[in-house]
């Protein structure tokens, strides 16, 4: 494993953590989109279905199963647990993200590695990850006042797929038969959706006043 | 010996 790869994974760690941190502690969830996360939890379970079938690496599986407990388990808190739920911003959060889903799934019965239930659910995964977010965008794009962890929230994530594009360029070059272009064209798509947050993420920290996307 | 594909990611 080479320095982006695990830097990725931590930063996406601290994501999860820095969300769970808010549900738990603050006991709200203002500002975080509840679709975006009900998308996550159906990338995590789609792409892990091979923890049934392949062993990678003690790492490996403690990750998936940490990214599945805690993103059902934010969905769980963010629909059900009775004070929690108050602070979720019903009436803003309208993405209507299952229309993301059929074509995520028709697009991975076209384009997959290979035309078996694990790769078709593993290429779906993908490509509805590098959707997932929008609902999220669009949420803070709606909300006036981002508070510090949702927007650290957001930028732990993108953090984490721009490491991971490192770390394919790295393994690219380190690697003999490293080439899989559905992961990459995906997880580029899915970064390059970042970029305009980043921008007033940094713009709103150089100049030190709260950060407020553009209407 | 097939070699171990992008499945190693997360």
């Amino acid at each position: 494993m080479n320095i982006f790869r695990l830097a990725g994974d931590m930063t996406h760690l601290f994501s999860v953590l820095v969300l769970l941190l808010k549900i738990h502690t603050i006991k709200s969830c203002a500002g975080i989109s509840l679709k975006t996360q009900e998308l996550y939890a159906i990338v995590f379970t789609t792409r892990y279905l091979d923890l049934f079938t392949t062993y990678i690496s003690l790492y490996n599986t403690i990750m998936k199963l940490i990214f599945l407990g805690s993103s059902i388990s934010i969905v769980w808190y963010m629909r059900h647990h009775k004070v929690v739920r108050r602070s979720y911003d019903k009436d803003q959060d309208t993405f209507r993200h299952y229309l993301l889903m059929l074509p995520c799934l028709l697009l991975a019965l076209l384009i997959n590695e290979k035309f078996t239930f694990l790769e078709v659910m593993w290429a779906f995964s993908l490509y509805l990850e590098a959707v997932a977010i929008l609902p999220q965008l669009v949420l803070l794009q709606r909300t006036r006042n981002i508070d510090n962890l949702t927007g650290q929230y957001v930028l732990l994530l993108g953090a984490y797929r721009a490491l991971y594009v490192l770390n394919w360029i790295y393994r690219y070059f380190t690697e003999e038969n490293y080439v899989h272009w559905i992961t990459w064209v995906s997880g580029i798509v899915q970064t390059l959706l970042y970029a305009d947050f980043f921008y007033y993420y940094f713009q709103s920290w150089k100049n030190n006043v709260k950060l407020q996307l553009p209407a | 010996q097939e070699k171990p594909r992008s499945h190693d990611e997360l």
